[in-house]
């Protein structure tokens, strides 16, 4: 994550998915941007927060194994660059999602419930925490 | 050939290059119709 | 040395196709959990009870990557590692998953052993003395070296090594690897740092871990930063109880085999000096291979082999045998010969590949012809330099130091790994190429070991070979 181009591939990853969304005439533009943030925090929970170990053999006799990715990142330093970047993309696109839905009730329950999901196993507190 | 060497199509599997083209034709063609709409 | 970053749009598409290949990697899985798809894989029967053994996750990026490419990689050959072999012809039906032989064999320019001086050879002096030793000891000890497994070879062989590198006294083990994961825990134990550079190989790493010492990294071949750390762990002391540390070694390689990079030598031993540490020199590729005398990067550098406590190196890269030795004070040396796990579990060395490593390394020291020993040295230098030049002028990344006998080639893109192993060998050049995991994901590379026994001519098809590959996969990116 930390190594050089992947932010900016990660940013035209979102963008890319956002855009397939928009291409989608029946979709309306609240529409593509709440599933953007949906499916985007829910892709990134999964990789993040399930997904554990490393998907290779790695020689560190399984120390990781049972370490999420998210807890394996930067050897477990909290707040390093790419952490910080990882919980501020969710946030910025919350904002956009709720921009564009115009502030709409339902909208904002999806995307708020969603953003949490990634949030919240970000704290440090609940660093290997199960 | 260039194109399959940089999506890495060029490791998959015929069905799987199949599948990636179809989705890639299916996102620009709607990218193209919807700009279309759009403007 | 030179490691030019790698271009932002080339990173970028690197990644994608990386991305690419893990979803379909996962749509794979899912189709071969279902059965959809045929699934030569160990599957274990899951109402056994017992704690599953394999964890897939960990071998996902095996199942769905590196299979598919995978006739790249360990390619049988019918022949000695010269400076050209015979590869046994390989096909696979089921896209990687196995594979079968067609009867045929390719010939090909090898530039992807280790052959550094060209000693893998099946004919000549170190071939018949080898020969003769067979004859006269008998193929093994078939017993340690705390045992019966001493011979006069042995003894010969360890005291030659000990000329060759300068150095008091030497032990001989009968495998590289363990040479390093063996010995680093009779040197350092708890209460005590290891400052490892952070591309040092496996074999080191799980010496320094066996050990139980505390192990840092530092930056590959940086010299600030080891200074930082060792200045930063000496005033923390050992963790906890901030005592001082026992015992602080250093651990570099000589040749960083897979970076093509040459340690800083002079700068270690002055750190070394300065904070009162231990230096452990891993010469595994660059003994024999570099320096006027062949006698490795201290050699190359001019420094006193004395400076540096732990000699340690190879026999495979450059003698055409196998093994490892460490080099050193007679004390130290008699110290690990009472104690290394190797000594006392493994059986000695081979009497033949022992004779091989003494007929070579006389060959190199000049002792029955001083003119072949330079010839080959000089040939190897020569062969580098030339062809990272040319490398270089053709527009390719090249990652190093002028003087490496290993020359990375950066290829990036994940399919152009495969493509450019293929397309070599199609041309009649075989290589070596790495990727992810061993490198890092956006620095996949070609990696080519030039020796002394290839000539001018070689060197030359090669780099026509390379050219050829190299516009067709559009691999100069260098700017």
């Amino acid at each position: 994550f930390s190594s050089r181009g992947m932010w900016v591939t990660y940013i035209l990853v979102v963008a890319f998915i956002h855009y397939v969304f928009l291409s989608l005439p029946f979709l309306s533009v609240a529409m593509a941007w709440t599933l953007t943030n949906v499916i985007h925090n829910m892709l990134m929970f999964i990789i993040l927060h399930i997904e554990k170990g490393t998907p290779f053999e790695t020689a560190d006799q399984g120390k990781f194994r049972y370490r999420t990715v998210w807890e394996q990142l930067d050897y477990g330093i909290q707040f390093s660059p790419s952490r910080k970047f990882l919980t501020i993309v969710p946030i910025i696109l919350f904002f956009l999602a709720s921009f564009y839905t115009k502030y709409d009730y339902y909208h904002f329950v999806f995307n708020s419930g969603s953003l949490l999901l990634v949030l919240i196993p970000k704290l440090p507190q609940l660093d290997g925490v199960r | 050939y260039q194109y399959l060497l940089i999506t890495a199509l060029y490791m998959l599997e015929s069905w799987e290059r199949t599948v990636f083209n179809c989705f890639l034709l299916f996102f620009l063609s709607m990218a193209t119709y919807t700009a279309y709409v759009f403007m | 040395e030179s490691f030019e970053e790698t271009p932002l749009i080339i990173a970028i598409l690197t990644y994608l196709g990386y991305g690419i290949l893990i979803v379909f990697g996962h749509i794979g899985d899912f189709l071969r959990k279902w059965n959809v798809f045929y699934n030569p894989l160990v599957t274990e029967k899951v109402e056994s009870g017992f704690v599953p053994l394999y964890q897939s996750f960990e071998s996902f990026y095996t199942r769905n990557l590196y299979r598919r490419i995978r006739d790249c990689w360990n390619r049988p050959i019918s022949s000695v590692p010269g400076a050209t072999f015979e590869i046994i012809d390989r096909k696979t039906s089921d896209r990687g998953w196995t594979f079968h032989f067609t009867g045929t064999t390719t010939k090909a320019l090898n530039m992807g052993s280790y052959n550094y001086l060209g000693f893998a050879e099946n004919k000549g002096r170190c071939a018949d003395e080898s020969q003769q030793a067979t004859e006269l000891y008998g193929p093994s000890t078939c017993s340690t070296r705390h045992e019966l497994g001493n011979l006069s070879l042995h003894k010969e062989l360890e005291s030659l090594v000990a000329e060759f590198i300068g150095v008091e006294s030497a032990i001989a083990f009968g495998m590289g690897f363990a040479t390093n994961s063996m010995n680093i825990p009779t040197l350092v134990g708890k209460g005590c740092l290891i400052l490892s550079d952070e591309l040092n190989h496996s074999s080191l790493i799980l010496g320094a871990r066996l050990s139980g010492a505390v192990i840092k990294t530092f930056k590959h071949n940086n010299m600030e930063d080891l200074e930082e750390k060792l200045k930063n762990y000496i005033i923390d002391g050992q963790p906890h109880t901030h005592r001082p540390w026992k015992k602080i070694l250093i651990i570099v390689e000589g040749v960083y085999s897979m970076e093509g990079s040459i340690v800083k030598l002079p700068e270690v031993i002055r750190l070394k000096k300065k904070y009162k540490a231990y230096l452990y020199l891993d010469e595994a590729h660059s003994i024999g291979a570099l320096g006027p005398r062949g006698r490795g990067v201290v050699d190359y550098w001019g420094c006193d082999p004395k400076n540096v406590d732990i000699m340690m190196g190879t026999f495979t890269k450059s003698f055409g045998s196998a093994g490892g030795y460490i080099g050193g004070s007679k004390k130290l040396i008699d110290f690990i010969r009472l104690k290394s796990h190797s000594a006392c579990y493994a059986s000695s060395m081979s009497p033949p590949v022992a004779q091989q490593i003494i007929s070579s390394m006389k060959v190199i020291m000049g002792v029955n012809d001083p003119a072949e020993g330079k010839k080959r040295l000089g040939q190897l230098a020569w062969n580098s330099r030339y062809f990272r030049r040319r490398l270089q002028e053709m527009g390719f990344i090249i990652y190093g130091n002028i003087d490496s006998p290993v020359v990375p080639l950066l290829l990036f893109c994940p399919a152009k790994i495969a493509a450019f192993s293929r397309e070599c060998l199609k041309r009649g050049l075989a290589t070596v190429v790495v990727g992810f995991p061993a490198t890092p994901i956006i620095e996949s590379r070609a990696r080519f070991c030039l020796s002394g026994a290839h000539t001018k001519e070689m060197i030359d098809t090669a780099l026509e070979i390379i050219d050829d590959v190299g516009s067709l996969l559009s691999l100069k990116y260098s700017r």
